[in-house]
């Protein structure tokens, strides 16, 4: 464990609790694309089966059960308890042209043919895309609220701050995944426009961004 | 390299 690989997990639960108290405290999930999280939910479960088969510590066993209980939560509060504020008509960005792709990259591109490698496999180049209908919708209707692109912002520094663990890793434990790291960069550069609104806009004083 | 990689990151 190094330091950016723990301020990229905590930057990453930061994100995930961002918009799961947004939701709750506003009642609203306005403006949140449920495909996206329901990518993610299917992310967490796919790659953490693995809780069921090993023991690695108790703070990794801690977060994937915590990852995948927020992402559940995120799931339900959009599409059950907060269904009526749901903007569905501009959550229309097609999920099968990424699960479906992504899918038969992870039977063709893993690197052990098994069950669980192969949804681990499934789960790394989910990620690294699914953030994609979230940021068509804010493309669609042309803005995206503060707290909606704080959250975009520390989902997307998790990644770069895992593209620096990496590099700490290969140098000083000798440590690599070609998938992760493939995908982490994807990932990464998917994030990359968006921190340049980000910052640009967040400096100017406006409370949205808009990417047109 | 063709070998599973201990999954030790989330």
């Amino acid at each position: 464990m190094n330091i950016f690989r723990l301020t990229g997990d905590l930057s990453h639960l930061a994100a995930i609790i961002i918009l799961l108290l947004k939701i709750w405290k506003t009642r609203s999930c306005a403006g949140i694309s449920g495909k996206s999280q329901v990518l993610f939910a299917l992310v967490f479960t796919t790659r953490y089966l693995d809780l069921l088969t090993s023991f690695i510590s108790l703070y990794n066993t801690t977060m994937k059960i915590i990852y995948i209980g927020c992402a559940y939560a995120t799931v339900y509060l959009i599409y059950m308890k907060f269904k009526a504020t749901y903007d569905g008509n501009h959550d229309t960005f097609r999920v099968e042209f990424l699960v479906v792709p992504v899918g038969g990259l992870a039977f063709l591109v893993n690197h052990d043919f098994s069950p669980l490698e192969i949804l681990w496999t499934f789960s790394i180049y989910l990620e690294s895309v699914a953030i994609l209908p979230q940021l068509f919708m804010i493309s669609k209707t042309g803005e995206a609220e503060t707290i909606t692109t704080h959250y975009l912002f520390f989902l997307g520094l998790y990644r770069a701050l895992y593209l620096i663990n990496w590099i700490w890793r290969f140098y000083f434990e000798g440590f690599f995944d070609m998938i992760a790291i493939v995908a982490g960069v994807v990932q990464t550069i998917l994030y990359c426009d968006f921190f340049y609104l980000y910052v640009t806009k967040g400096e100017s004083g406006s409370n949205k961004i808009n990417p047109a | 390299c063709h070998r599973t990689t201990v999954k030790d990151e989330l």
